[in-house]
């Protein structure tokens, strides 16, 4: 679970880097 | 790199520190290396003077990151006229610090003694000669195996390093893939801790650990269809970022 929220909080971040 | 090296861990050919002109006949040139933790000084040391060399010795001046020969250069013969001697001085980060401009910057000074030999008077006398030189080294000599930053701690430290302290440089014409780019990375101990592809760019996410205990967090964009790479470099001492930046050229290019 504590995986699956890091993996997601990468996605965020990538996705706030390429669309701010 | 070069025989019996991890792949991966790229050396700079050698360059002349101390050309022999000012230094009485003694050339030196060197590089640097990192070699599973060893962080060493590679010199090569000519003759070009008339007289015998013996006794060499090496110290460094104050530096950035407290670099310091971790014991004496090991040159147990004399060095005739013309001779080249090469010699590995392992280095400590121990050593006094101050802070260098550029941050990266080395002053040594360099002692040997002339043996100078006397046919009219059939004997032989010594002066000891003391020079100074010059190097800068690649940040990624203090780049330590353990810089792999954990993933929870990476998040809140990105977010937590504030946007001033983020630089951003350009890495122009590399035609290598994420995973190629990942590879020669590691080998100079910068660590992926997260690959994203975001509309056809893959992002990767890295760490690195400095001998001090500076962390350095850096996203590295690259798009397939485009040869230049973009890094932006967060760290809470942003002064390094451009001297990071280097090792990622220097690393990615070779």
């Amino acid at each position: 679970e504590m995986d699956g929220a890091l993996e997601e909080a990468f996605s965020r971040l990538a996705e706030s880097r390429t669309n701010p | 790199g070069g025989v019996g090296m991890p792949s991966g861990s790229y050396v700079s050919p050698k360059t002349v520190w101390l050309p022999a002109m000012k230094a009485k006949g003694l050339e030196i040139s060197g590089t640097f290396a990192r070699r599973s933790g060893v962080i060493q000084m590679d010199l090569s040391l000519t003759n070009k003077a008339m007289s015998v060399m013996v006794d060499f010795a090496i110290q460094f001046n104050k530096n950035s990151f407290g670099l310091a020969p971790a014991g004496p250069l090991q040159i147990l013969t004399p060095l005739s006229p013309n001779q080249t001697i090469d010699v590995s001085l392992p280095l400590s980060t121990v050593g006094p610090i101050m802070k260098m401009e550029p941050l990266n910057n080395l002053q040594f000074t360099h002692r040997q003694i002339h043996v100078h030999a006397t046919q009219e008077l059939n004997a032989t006398f010594e002066n000891t000669q003391r020079d100074r030189g010059n190097c800068q080294y690649p940040l990624s000599l203090l780049f330590v195996e353990d810089g792999k930053m954990d993933r929870q701690v990476f998040l809140a430290t990105w977010k937590d390093i504030p946007s001033e302290n983020e630089s951003q440089f350009q890495i122009k014409d590399i035609h290598l893939n994420s995973d190629a780019a990942t590879n020669k990375l590691q080998g100079i101990n910068i660590f992926t801790i997260a690959k994203r592809t975001v509309e056809g760019q893959d992002m990767l996410y890295q760490s690195v650990k400095l001998t001090n205990g500076i962390w350095v967090l850096a996203e590295l964009r690259m798009q397939t269809v485009n040869p230049n790479y973009m890094l932006s470099v967060k760290c809470r001492a942003p002064e390094v970022s451009q001297f990071v930046y280097q090792c990622y050229e220097l690393v990615l290019r070779n």
